[in-house]
C-alpha cells in the first residue's frame, strides 16, 4: 500500500524513534 | 546491619524491588543494569541516561532530530527531570515486555501520541506526527498528501466527530488494528540475560 492509502497511526508505527530494539543491539 | 555499601546513582532501585513491582526476574532486571550501565555511560559518565545518550543508542547520533524519540525519552523520564534514571529505565521498559496486557501498552502509545497531553490526539498532533514520519523518509510528499492521510484517519477513528480522538476511540481502532501497537512488544526483552550475559558472573542471586 502507499502511504497516502494507510492509517496515519500505522505510517507513523515506521519511525526509527519508536524502534527501541535498537536499544539492544551492540 | 552491614557497613559495606555499594554507591549507586541517584534513582537506583534494588532489583528484588524492581522485580516484585513489573514481569521481569532478578537475573533479568540485574542483565538491564548492565544495558542501563551501559547507556548511561556512553557521553556523560553519571549512572543517567541523558537526552543525548538515548539518541546515540537509537541513531548511533547523539544530535538526530526525531519526534518520537523525544516522545519516548519524555515517557520514560517519569519525574520530569530531565534524565532517565534507572528505575524509571526498568519500569518503562516493562510495559514493552511480552507479557505485559495490551490495554498498558494501548495506554503508553496513547500518552506518547497526545503531544500536548490534553486526554486527546488532536488533528493538529496527528498532522505534526506524520510530518515528522515523512520527513524520516524520503518519499516527499506533498502538503495536500498529509492532509489526506490526516483526513482519511480522523474520519475513520473519530467517531463521535468532535475533531480529535480520545482513548476509547483510540481502543476502538487498536483492537482493529493491533499491528498499531508492534513497536509496544520488544521480544529482547525475554532474552535480556542473554544478549546482556556478563551479569551471570556478578549475580548475587538465582532465580
Amino acid at each position: 500500500r502507499t502511504p497516502v492509502a494507510m492509517n496515519a497511526f500505522e505510517l507513523i508505527s515506521k519511525s526509527k524513534g519508536l524502534n527501541l530494539g535498537s536499544l539492544f543491539e551492540k | 546491619f552491614s557497613l559495606k555499601r555499594t554507591k549507586h546513582p541517584r534513582g537506583y532501585e534494588e532489583p528484588q524491588v524492581l522485580a516484585s513491582e513489573t514481569p521481569f526476574t532478578v537475573n533479568e532486571i540485574e542483565a538491564l543494569h548492565n544495558l542501563f550501565k551501559k547507556l548511561s555511560t556512553s557521553i556523560i559518565n553519571d549512572g543517567l541516561i541523558h537526552k543525548e545518550e538515548f539518541l546515540l543508542a537509537l541513531f548511533r547520533n547523539s544530535s538526530k532530530q526525531n519526534l518520537f524519540a523525544d516522545r519516548v525519552f519524555y515517557m520514560f523520564d517519569r519525574k520530569r527531570n530531565g534524565v532517565i534514571e534507572f528505575g524509571e529505565f526498568v519500569r518503562s521498559l516493562s510495559i514493552f515486555h511480552p507479557h505485559t496486557p495490551e490495554h498498558e501498552k494501548s495506554s503508553f502509545m496513547f500518552k506518547l501520541y497526545d503531544l500536548d497531553g490534553t486526554g486527546f490526539i488532536q488533528r493538529h498532533e496527528l498532522k505534526k506526527m506524520v510530518g515528522a514520519l515523512l520527513s524520516e523518509t524520503d518519499l516527499g510528499l506533498s502538503e495536500e498528501s498529509i492532509e489526506a492521510i490526516v483526513e482519511q484517519t480522523m474520519v475513520e477513528v473519530d467517531t463521535n466527530k468532535d475533531g480529535k480522538i480520545d482513548e476509547e476511540e483510540w481502543k476502538e481502532l487498536v483492537a482493529k488494528n493491533p499491528s498499531i501497537l508492534k513497536n509496544m512488544t520488544l521480544p529482547y526483552l525475554k532474552e535480556v540475560t542473554l544478549a546482556f550475559p556478563s551479569f551471570v558472573l556478578d549475580s548475587e542471586v538465582d532465580d
